[in-house]
């Protein structure tokens, strides 16, 4: 029975779609069955391991049209362990025509019944907004892992975040746990890194992970090439602090 | 007869609300009478000049819902040229509401015809996403500005972009020009930036700006103080950089 994240928060690049890819490859490297669905409709974290309109035979696209099964649109990658399910969007047509089905917040869940017995976890990247297919995302999953990059306008999306995952306990999923918060582009020493992690610590310390992603090119490098980090420079301290992550995160999975 | 002009990209976090701040500052500071038009139900803009719940008497919210005219929702700022609508969203379900209203993509366009005469220049801040709001701003403006921050995902986008304001000139706005594409957070001689500068030079050279808007941390600093970057510490590199747009900007108006 997979364990599903969500990887999500309403604020613009803060690394959603980066910890995502790399998150799930750190997992799948560490001998876990993962599945990566791309629920963004820029199809990032899919452009991020080499899946184009070219490469991809179907995707969320086809899942939440009723089209295809979950099953059927996963895809492979170079990572043994690491299937990909692409949003395989595309156009703005098909970008309008998603949205609008996303507003029945359980199509996700209903389509991971035909996956979550095929892996270990299952992870979905999020757009930088709330409804739609957020909803869907959160509706779904055992857990949100909330990725923060220091600055005002992230603390207040946090707050933001936290209330509206209150909402989604009350009237869509009671289940529903907070995996963490992942400070993402971090840099030390920085007055603004500096107010808000003390702002963060105040007030969500139980939910921040030890395990910290430092601002580090590679991270970004990497989606050039079609690859997660940990292909592209292993040794890099960016694929080093996501393989930290994922063992932090399975090692508390055997206790819950 | 104001100059509209709308700040968007389909990315997040890339300086849409840093160049809304900071670009209405500078043009402010040259003298340019100038309005900036909260557009993001984060409400991130107006929390950048100091705007929260509190000191907010009434914002886009209520312009959308035709409770009140956009000349009566002008705040004051600390400098003398720059007034704010702050969005004035706050809560979840106001800002479903607003959604919902913004997939009439004229409200704002008809909205302006009460202060148009009142300003030099009008900025609006996008959210991270094309419909409804930002769809609303695009039919709305005389000009788009793009802000681009180094790295795969963005290149993407930009083309994307690029593509839907084609179909907002067929359907919505026929006369909607390209201000600029402005990098944004830029950092000299990285692997990155240089992939990055090539792809955009090859394909949309003459829409490039100039002024470059570096990496500098007053300019993420100054919002936790709710000031612009030229309150903060003018003589900082990023503060230096959007007076130098302002300049660029102004300059070519006076020849169009
Ligand atoms: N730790 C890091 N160090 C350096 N660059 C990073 C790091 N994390 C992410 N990046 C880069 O920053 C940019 C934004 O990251 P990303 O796209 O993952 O954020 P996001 O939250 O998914 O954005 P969006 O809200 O648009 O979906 C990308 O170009 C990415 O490669
Ligand atoms: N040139 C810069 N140097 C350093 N920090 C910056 C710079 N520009 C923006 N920032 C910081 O980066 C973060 C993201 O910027 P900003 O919120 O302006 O992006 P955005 O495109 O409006 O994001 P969203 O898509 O969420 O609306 C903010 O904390 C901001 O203070
Ligand atoms: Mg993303
Ligand atoms: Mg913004």
């Amino acid at each position: 029975m997979a364990k599903v994240i969500a990887i999500a928060i309403p604020k613009g690049g803060v690394g959603k779609t980066t910890t995502a890819i790399n998150l799930a490859a750190s997992l799948a490297f560490c001998d876990q069955r993962t599945l990566l669905i791309d629920l963004d409709t820029s199809g990032a974290s899919g452009l991020g391991l080499g899946f184009t309109e070219a490469n991809t035979k179907s995707g969320m696209f086809e899942v939440f049209n009723f089209i295809s099964g979950l099953n059927h649109t996963v895809h492979k990658t170079e990572i043994p362990n690491l299937h990909v399910v692409p949003a395989n969007v595309h156009t703005l047509l098909r970008e309008e025509r998603l949205m609008k089905l996303a507003d029945n917040r359980l199509i996700l869940k209903n389509a991971l019944r035909s996956v979550e017995n095929d892996y270990d976890y299952v992870l979905i990247d999020c757009p930088p907004f709330l409804r739609g297919l957020t909803t869907n995302a959160l509706t779904a999953a055992d857990s949100v892992l909330v990725p923060v990059k220091s600055g005002h306008f992230a603390l207040d999306a946090v707050d933001k975040f936290f209330k509206y995952i209150d909402w989604i306990r009350e009237v869509a999923n009671k289940m529903i746990l907070i995996e963490g918060i992942l400070l993402t582009m971090y840099e030390q020493s920085t007055k603004v890194t500096e107010i808000t992690t003390r702002e963060l610590q105040a007030k969500y310390r139980k939910y921040v992970f030890e395990s910290i992603i430092p601002r580090n090119a590679p991270l970004s490098e990497a989606s050039f090439y079609g690859k997660p980090a940990l292909l592209y420079d292993i040794n890099s301290l960016g694929a080093q602090a996501y393989l930290d992550l994922a063992r932090e995160i399975s090692g508390r999975s055997s206790t819950t």
